[in-house]
């Protein structure tokens, strides 16, 4: 019988604007 | 095209082992300060083979905070590219080709066996074996489709001034510069003048050359496809308003020209394997138009033979040709009012859009449909020229 191979964790990612808002904040911290 | 896919050890996992603290020497090297032209001569797509590479070693180690690490970092260094070179073609192409692959390789790889039908035995051992990145591909997802709108803006600020010049002003037909209408025959419009000045050709040569930048760099062919509907669609718009605004343009003449044109575009696409894009058939308006200009106004049976032939131009556009319509010379008639009503009243049942003029900025919905490599991760090399050196093949 084929082993069914342990189910993954899901990876929690931002979204492309939150990513947006996160380098601009960044940038804005940064001199 | 020389592709540089060398076998590699047996021992070789498909893994690029890094440390987090190279993690920023990686993304610059291989995606901010990164030109595509290093890269000519090795396989297409390199840089997203790699990164999946290191993707799959930080999952192989079961060390969540660097799979997100090193995603967000090339999520927002492909971003910094994008911005930075946002008139440049070739940079944009080869960003949105990079980011399709990795993309597709986030599938392929994923474990998914909706995803994995076409992996051969060695690429399933190369799967992720601990996260699963659907999140990831929605935002990879999101970033190709801004990369997409990005280069079709591009395309279309280097094709949009040639169009009018080249499509209804330039005359390629030898004899026709002798028919132009009367009082228009010495007429240039001002942006025939000069360097604004466009032949065909010129569109043309343009068009062979985005579609060799994004073949060579392994754009998937569903996408080129999409971006040559868009520009086709866009010539299309353009040229029709145009058309739609200019009396000196809507003469027998013209629509010989522009229909001679038409022809030129549909043998390109028939040419370059691009006629099942859907390109030419954006362009029906506008051959409908030209056909327009061509046939005879006069009786009822012509009357018949518009409304029928005129079925992608709205009684709006119609008439409004029919009344800029200028005759050839003095043995020519105008298009009388009174055929103008009778087109009117044979196409009065038609529910047609209300606007005149065609919307140039319309964009069509991309798709981006998965499209596996049959490359395998362990036949990939990493040329010298990356200075990639700080990654360990496992």
């Amino acid at each position: 019988s084929v082993q069914r191979p342990r189910p993954r964790v899901l990876l929690k990612a931002p979204t492309l604007a939150e990513m947006e808002e996160m380098t601009t904040s960044e940038e804005e911290e940064s001199p | 095209r020389q592709v540089t896919v060398q076998r590699k050890e047996k021992d070789f996992q498909g893994m690029l082992e890094y440390h987090k603290e190279d993690e920023a020497l990686l993304i610059r090297n291989l995606v901010t300060d990164l030109k595509p032209q290093m890269l000519s001569g090795t396989v297409p797509c390199l840089p997203a083979y790699i990164l999946y590479m290191c993707v799959r070693y930080a999952d192989n180690t079961n060390d969540d905070l660097k799979v997100h690490s090193l995603l967000t970092s090339t999520i927002n260094g492909i971003k910094k590219v994008l911005k930075k070179h946002n008139d440049d073609f070739e940079m944009t192409s080869f960003w949105l080709s990079n980011t399709c692959r990795l993309l597709h390789c986030l599938k392929q790889y994923s474990g998914d066996e909706g995803f994995m039908t076409q992996n051969t035995a060695k690429q399933n051992e190369h799967c992720l074996k601990n996260f699963d990145l659907t999140e990831y591909r929605q935002v990879l997802s999101d970033l190709s489709i801004q990369i997409y709108q990005q280069l079709i803006k591009i395309a279309e600020g280097l094709l949009q001034p040639m169009i009018v010049s080249a499509m209804l002003e330039n005359e390629s037909i030898q004899g026709l510069s002798g028919v132009k209408p009367m009082g228009y025959r010495k007429r240039s419009s001002s942006m025939a003048d000069g360097d604004n000045s466009y032949c065909l050709e010129a569109i043309i040569r343009q068009m062979n050359c985005f579609h060799t930048v994004m073949c060579d760099q392994g754009l998937d062919p569903e996408i080129i496809l999409q971006v040559f509907k868009q520009l086709f669609y866009m010539i299309t718009a353009v040229t029709l308003n145009n058309l739609l605004l200019r009396k000196d343009v809507c003469s027998w003449s013209t629509g010989m020209q522009l229909r001679y044109n038409i022809s030129q575009l549909e043998e390109w696409l028939r040419g370059r394997n691009l006629h099942q894009s859907g390109a030419a058939q954006t362009m029906e308006p506008l051959i409908q138009a030209a056909q327009l200009l061509q046939l005879k106004k006069k009786t009822r049976e012509d009357a018949e033979a518009i409304c029928s032939l005129c079925t992608s131009l709205s009684t709006q556009q119609i008439v409004k040709i029919l009344n800029l319509y200028t005759p050839l010379n003095e043995f020519e008639e105008r298009v009388t009012v009174s055929f103008i009503r009778t087109i009117q009243a044979q196409l009065q049942d038609r529910n047609d859009p209300q606007q005149l003029l065609l919307d140039s900025k319309h964009m069509f919905p991309v798709l981006f449909p998965f499209n596996p490599s049959s490359l395998t991760m362990d036949s990939i090399h990493i040329p010298a020229c990356l200075s990639l050196e700080f990654l360990n093949e496992v």
